[in-house]
């Protein structure tokens, strides 16, 4: 693969292997493989090489078709729901994404709806205190929509750009807690028309192949509109973003890099497809 | 799940004088399929595959009577094997012992310290946490709160003390008020952060700990293996809790780990509230693993 020596079946067995040791997931690996041998077999492919642009292109192709890598913030005030299952960066990313959007001009407040986990109003706050962004929080206990409701309301009366929603991690085969969610979205959606402007589920990139039931339920439930991939520092390709991007047409916007507040950078499907066969 | 789809395979030959080496195959890439979408390393479902077939065909199940339900309960006893037996019963022979969490971002470290310091008092041990996470904000705060709604003291340290100081002097605190066992949280790291890697181990010199628990999140998928292998050479890991298996996540982790390092599985983390911690149990787990 990638080498100037014939494409040989050993080759396609390398990219199959290569994929699913991504977490890309057996029927998805499958059908990029055939898609890709049919890339490779109308261009008149010979080489290793040639194998590994075929793949490249129609893994590239197909985050682009989902639109991944754009986030554009929408008319003010633009609320931003962050939403996943636990320990995932939901918390760290609103913190990345809060400061990049700072560093475009933006205005903007953090709300605090998870009410529930020991010191998660703590964490956000010491990080609303290094952004200098407001944060909107109530008692610990609180119920998280009416945090949420503030939230937009502070938003609009104090005419900011947006509003990002950090909530608590869940995991999705519990239904009061999807039950939850879906009520915070309604909340801000009855107090707001056309918002939340964006549901970003965080996704870790160590996750197998749960990262596609993670992404059916909170899609079903919350409307997600993309995706962040946090923890591409470690070792783990996230190759489960692809099969969601792929299998439910949700595109990755952001990749989290690391925990300082800079971690966070668009997500870039070429550097992504290198990653993957790095 | 696997035995349905295994039965499918194989009603399907019923009325067949014998099945063949083909059939198997067929019957050995949904096997393969199954532990693939449980998240169990490629290379480790490579070598499972490899000894079910062998077993397969030695226990001339070519020719038995409905091969389909033979094959599954060979997979489940292969697992079962494998996952090995059940080890809650913590070596904590010291006084203070000291139980050390270790593991990646997220995984669980935090919440699971507390779980530990509930059951330990159950059976009797007066436990110390001690907050040694300098670095996530609020890190020490969220144990803190923790201790204080278990009723469980918590050790911390003045923003700006290093970790390594933080463990030490928990250590010594611990021998002056007679506790039988200190907890110790740990930041999330990367495997290949090495100098993170490090301040574990000068850690693990400074306060030798009875018991190292990689934490690891059920969800987590193929990079299980290669995680673990780099926590176990580095410190002296002695077992797993895998979290969140109170989610839908079918844990091939635990056996990606398990068959690559040895290391056994000493609890589940079973939900968010302190309570949520059990002891493992392998065949439940190969069950799941099955789906
Ligand atoms: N290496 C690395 N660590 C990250 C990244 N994003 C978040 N983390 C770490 O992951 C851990 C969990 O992050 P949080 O932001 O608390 O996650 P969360 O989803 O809000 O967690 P819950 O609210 O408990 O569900 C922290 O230790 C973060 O520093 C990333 O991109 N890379
Ligand atoms: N449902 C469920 N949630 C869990 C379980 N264990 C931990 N959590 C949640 O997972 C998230 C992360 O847990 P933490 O204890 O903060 O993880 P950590 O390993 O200490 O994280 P870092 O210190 O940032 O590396 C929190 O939301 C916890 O409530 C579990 O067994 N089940
Ligand atoms: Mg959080
Ligand atoms: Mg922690």
């Amino acid at each position: 693969l990638g080498t100037g020596e014939p494409a040989t079946e050993a080759t396609w067995d390398d990219v199959e292997e290569a994929l699913i040791a991504a977490d890309v997931g057996a029927t998805t690996t499958l059908e990029l493989v055939d898609a890709a041998r049919e890339r490779f077999r109308a261009s008149g492919g010979r080489s290793g090489e040639d194998a590994r642009r075929a793949l490249a292109t129609e893994i590239r192709d197909r985050l682009a078709a989902v639109g991944s890598g754009a986030f554009e913030l929408g008319g003010a005030p633009s609320v931003i729901l962050f939403v996943g299952v636990n320990g995932t960066g939901k918390t760290t990313s609103i913190a990345k994404l809060a400061a990049r959007l700072k560093g475009e001009g933006h205005s903007l407040a953090l709300a605090a709806a998870d009410t529930f986990r020991a010191a998660a109003v703590e964490q956000l706050r010491i990080w609303g205190e290094q952004l200098g962004a407001p944060v909107i929080a109530q008692r610990p206990g609180a119920d998280p929509g009416a945090v949420a409701f503030d939230a937009v309301v502070a938003a609009e009366s104090r005419g900011l750009d947006a509003v990002l929603v950090d909530t608590a991690g869940r995991l999705q085969n519990k239904q009061q807690l999807m039950d939850e969610l879906a009520k915070i979205r309604r909340v801000i959606e009855r107090r707001l028309p056309g918002q939340p402007r964006h549901v970003l589920l965080v996704l870790d990139a160590t996750t197998g192949q749960n990262g596609l039931l993670q992404a059916e339920a909170f899609s079903r439930e919350a409307g997600v509109t993309g995706i962040v991939l946090t923890k591409l520092d470690g070792t783990a390709k996230g190759g489960v973003a692809l099969a969601v991007a792929d299998r439910l047409g949700v595109p990755i916007v952001f990749a989290g890099v690391g925990e300082e507040i800079e971690a966070l950078a668009p997500f870039d499907p070429e550097a992504f497809v290198e990653w993957l066969f790095a | 799940s696997l035995s349905t789809r295994l039965q499918g395979i194989t009603s399907r030959l019923r009325g067949s004088a014998r099945i063949t080496e083909a059939d198997l195959d067929v019957a050995l890439r949904e096997i393969r399929l199954a532990l693939l979408e449980a998240d169990v390393n490629f290379r480790v479902v490579k070598d499972f595959v490899a000894r079910i077939r062998e077993r397969a065909v030695g226990t001339d199940l070519l020719t038995g009577l409905n091969p389909g339900q033979q094959i599954v309960k060979i997979v489940h006893e292969e697992l079962v094997e494998v996952l090995g037996g059940s080890r809650h019963h913590l070596e904590l022979d010291a006084k203070p012992a000291v139980l050390m969490m270790v593991g990646l971002q997220g995984s669980g470290k935090t919440t699971t310290a507390a779980k530990l310091a509930v059951r330990l008092r159950k059976e009797g041990k007066r436990p110390l946490l001690v907050a040694a996470d300098v670095y996530r904000p609020a890190a020490v705060d969220q144990l803190v709160q923790l201790g204080d709604q278990i009723g469980v003291e918590v050790h911390t340290r003045p923003v700006g003390t290093p970790a390594l100081e933080v463990a030490r002097s928990g250590l010594e605190v611990a021998r002056q008020r007679g506790v039988d066992v200190m907890i110790l949280d740990t930041a999330g790291r990367l495997h290949v952060d090495d100098a993170m890697m490090d301040e574990l181990v000068r850690i693990v010199g400074s306060v030798t700990p009875k018991e190292t628990l990689l934490v690891v999140d059920a969800m987590t998928g193929q990079e299980s293996v290669k995680v673990a292998e780099a926590f176990h050479a580095r410190l002296p890991v002695t077992g797993l809790v895998l979290t969140k298996m109170d989610g839908d996540a079918r844990g091939g982790a635990a056996l990606s780990i398990r068959a690559a390092t040895g290391l056994p599985v000493s609890f589940l983390g079973t939900g968010e509230r302190t309570d949520g911690l059990e002891p493992f149990h392998p065949d439940r787990l190969a069950q799941r693993i099955l789906g």
